[in-house]
């Protein structure tokens, strides 16, 4: 569906809000802490020229090169996480025990192309 | 929505959601760590979370064990001067195979110290299988682990379990501890067979799985 986006400066490829809430999703009588927390998620267009605001790899500014010389052989390139989070939860497992756990990658702090 | 829920709670290492049936309270040491790394005041950047600064170890996961043993019953065969005698038993098993135990410490704790000043004798051994020929060698079954006096002061007492943790990873091997606590002062042996109604056990484990944490690469 990116095609479909008209470009506005808010369909720019960037880090857009996403809180994930434990209860939700029907955890919360074993996640202790955290309730919730921040996910996020990437998503936008990766249009030519890549600014610098967009944080393009070197390969994503040749592929809108690419995509502008045949726009239906190469799509544009994508919005994804270039920087992410680990976050801790603490909750019990199956045997009643109180768990610490470290896990990473769990939330997006950057988004580029 | 269950089934792709499976997909992330096994990605979070839980063979399927968890279902806790009485929970515990949650030890004020873990509520600390939780703190230190997702409370408010945490530092942002850079938190190394494979490593546990509260103990010093590196670990990913640190999980505290309720003691499932029990009392023995009196026995007239028993010294004269034993207080208590408790097999202390962990279960290990929802430890998955990659894990590395890197700190295993177990706690006694006095949630009363009516006997203030009071001096007790303490011995903790491991249980363990012995083989055919190890039960004809006569042998002894339990390992000693620990012999101190201690005073009955409110605060806990701490050992190292880490060697006899790695042990207990084979769980056929896992046949956990004895405690027996006695007394070593005359004329309280009836008093400190109370002792048992406010001694707490507990395991806290620290372990560091490889697959998650990533050896830091060398700068060049």
């Amino acid at each position: 569906s990116y095609g479909t986006l008209p470009l506005m400066a808010s369909n720019i490829c960037k880090k857009r809000r996403l809180y994930i809430d434990f209860k939700a999703v029907g955890w919360q009588n074993w996640v202790i802490a955290p309730h919730g927390y921040f996910a996020n998620y990437c998503h936008g267009e990766c249009p030519y020229p890549l600014t610098m605001m967009l944080r393009g790899s070197n390969h994503a500014i040749l592929q809108t090169l690419a995509h502008s010389f045949a726009p239906e052989d190469v799509p544009l390139p994508c919005c994804v996480p270039i920087k992410m989070a680990p976050i801790s939860m603490l909750f019990y497992d199956n045997n009643d025990n109180v768990v610490l756990r470290h896990y990473d990658n769990m939330a997006v702090d950057e988004c580029g192309c | 929505f269950r089934h792709r829920e499976d997909y992330v709670l096994i990605k979070l290492g839980h063979p399927d959601r968890p279902n806790p049936v009485s929970p515990p309270p949650v030890p004020p040491v873990l509520w600390k760590i939780y703190n230190q790394r997702m409370g408010s005041k945490a530092p942002k950047k850079n938190q190394d979370l494979c490593y546990v600064e509260e103990f010093n170890v590196p670990g990913s996961i640190i999980r505290v064990f309720p003691d499932q043993g029990e009392f023995a019953p009196w026995s007239p065969e028993h010294p004269s001067n034993l207080c208590l005698q408790k097999i202390i038993f962990f279960n290990l098993s929802i430890m998955e195979k990659e894990e590395v135990v890197t700190m295993g410490r177990l706690e006694l704790r006095f949630n009363q110290n009516a006997y203030y000043g009071l001096t007790f004798e303490l011995r903790l051994y491991m249980t363990r299988m012995l083989s055919l020929k190890e039960i004809h060698n006569q042998k002894s079954s339990r390992k000693l682990l620990a012999a101190q006096t201690f005073r009955l002061l409110h605060k806990s007492l701490y050992f190292d379990l880490t060697n006899v943790c790695e042990t207990w990873r084979n769980h056929r091997k896992n046949l956990g501890l004895l405690l027996e606590i006695f007394s070593r002062d005359e004329g309280t042996l009836d008093e400190c067979w109370r002792i048992q109604t406010f001694l707490s056990t507990s395991l806290i484990t620290v372990t560091l799985n490889p697959l998650q944490c990533k050896k830091p690469r060398t700068k060049r």
